[in-house]
């Protein structure tokens, strides 16, 4: 894909539409959209929901988070977007078929605790990593 | 805020079917996994659950110290964040100020066990000198693709009921590794603590070696024994010496905690 691109590219310079000679275009979509930008969202993990405080004894639920929202482009400064992101989101307004938006999802994740009892009644405390998002943003 | 059609759920933002109960188990199931669990746990409460018992409030502790470094970002930080560091001993007091520091310790761990005593014997004064106590701990619930980094041995010490208080004791926890109907069992020493005849408060002894041999060879676990000495070499009853057991209020009985690193990532079944 990337070899075709490359060939392709002289060819096809102008259909890359250049925010300079296009001022204010992609605001504009902003706002005709009203798309929401890729943000974290609250989702809590309720353990006592699950019915599971009988083996949990601590925390009877946790904060997980979600990322959700946009990932167009130009990608908003407040975003936490790699590079990479920041080329597909560009490839995808050339190529909106075959190429799809950056994905917003989590940039940094932190563990979670969890204290139960095992069928045995002993007592365990256990770190589950990668559980809590921290930050969300475009990959 | 979503309203409910048929056997779909439509919020503001997507449609969302209704689970069966097969998918609802499927689903619990996939959580389990996740938390490494092969199944939901089903603990049975001991009779006279109604107090709790001494594993579960340190661990409680232990819990409530790492929650709140969390909850401050010094523990939470990104996937490489090192878990509980520079927790502090939790409240449970220790005599003992030797062993690797909790918070070292903590930090090394992916989990954190208490195991409860489950079998006790004595040989106290109604017996033959030495006198000694001898724990037990049911190991089968831990995971493969756990390695121990550190494990103690915790029992309470009450004032000694003798008359002199300042009178020095040595006690020590000796591994059982094989038991003989004819002599006196094999045993290997874990750990000595020296302390006061008046001296109350719990006591951490570091059983690490005796806990990877009962890991590599489950069979094996053949339990610890504790014994008392004055400083003349006399042997002293753990009771007398104010050691105590399963007798004990349930706040202050033995158990072990072993701090596990996880090998690897648990092995989720497909679905």
């Amino acid at each position: 894909a990337l070899k075709q691109l490359k060939k392709r590219q002289p060819k096809k310079s102008n259909d890359l539409p250049h925010p300079n000679k296009l001022p204010g275009i992609f605001d504009d979509i902003h706002a005709a959209e009203g798309r929401q930008v890729c943000r974290r969202h609250e989702l809590y993990v309720s353990f006592q929901d699950l019915g599971w405080l009988d083996w949990v004894i601590a925390p009877q639920g946790y904060s997980a988070y979600y990322c959700e929202g946009e990932c167009a482009f130009p990608l908003d400064s407040c975003m936490n977007a790699t590079n990479h992101a920041i080329l597909q989101s560009l490839v995808h307004l050339m190529k909106p078929d075959s190429v799809p938006k950056a994905c917003c999802a989590p940039t940094k994740l932190s563990a979670t605790s969890v204290l139960y009892y095992d069928t045995s009644n002993n007592v365990i405390l256990k770190k589950h990593r990668n559980m809590v998002v921290k930050s969300c943003g475009c990959h | 805020s979503g309203s409910f059609h048929g056997n779909y759920l439509h919020t503001s933002s997507f449609l969302q079917r209704r689970l069966s109960g097969w998918e609802k188990r499927e689903m619990q199931r996939e959580i389990l996994s996740i938390l490494g669990l092969p199944g939901r746990p089903r603990p049975r409460p001991p009779p006279g659950a109604k107090l709790p018992s001494s594993a579960p409030l340190f661990m409680l502790d232990l819990y409530h110290a790492m929650a709140s470094e969390e909850e401050d970002g010094r523990g939470s930080g990104d996937t490489d964040v090192a878990w509980g560091r520079g927790v502090s001993r939790p409240v449970l007091t220790s005599l003992s100020t030797q062993g690797p520091p909790l918070e070292r310790v903590i930090s090394h761990a992916d989990m954190v066990m208490s195991f409860v005593n489950m079998v006790e014997h004595d040989r106290d004064l109604f017996y033959q000198e030495p006198y000694w106590k001898e724990f037990r701990f049911d190991l089968t619930q831990i995971p493969s693709g756990e390695c121990v980094t550190a494990a103690e041995f915790r029992i309470y010490k009450m004032r000694s009921f003798t008359r002199h208080l300042n009178k020095t004791l040595h006690i020590s926890v000796y591994e059982i590794v094989t038991e003989q109907s004819n002599r006196e069992s094999d045993l290997f020493l874990l750990d000595l603590q020296t302390v006061q005849a008046g001296d109350e408060g719990w006591l951490v002894f570091d059983v690490t070696a005796a806990s990877n041999h009962w890991l590599l060879n489950r069979k094996s676990h053949l339990g610890l024994r504790l014994y008392v000495e004055a400083e003349d070499g006399r042997s002293v009853d753990p009771g007398l010496a104010g050691l105590l057991g399963r007798q004990g209020p349930r706040s202050k009985q033995p158990f072990m905690v072993t701090f596990f690193r996880a090998n690897q990532n648990p092995i989720r079944a497909p679905r």
